[in-house]
């Protein structure tokens, strides 16, 4: 599947 | 660890949609709030293989 959009979150968990 | 990315998109219903995705860490650091980016994904993994800036 392909889809544009807007990044609005970034997380990195350990 | 695990990388992750939430993006919001217009849906067919015009509805706001928001889904998220694991990343790679590379495609996590390149990344900021904001960017527009094209992505290819496994939609059972949630994991977006490709991501491409617009």
């Amino acid at each position: 599947c392909e889809i544009t959009g807007k990044v609005i979150s970034l997380r990195a968990a350990a | 660890t695990w990388y992750g990315v939430a993006l919001s998109f217009i849906d067919t219903s015009a509805l706001e949609q928001v889904m998220t995705f694991a990343i790679r860490e590379e495609v996590y650091k390149s990344l900021r709030r904001g960017d527009i980016v094209h992505i290819t994904y496994s939609p059972n993994l949630h994991y977006a293989y490709v991501v491409e800036p617009i």
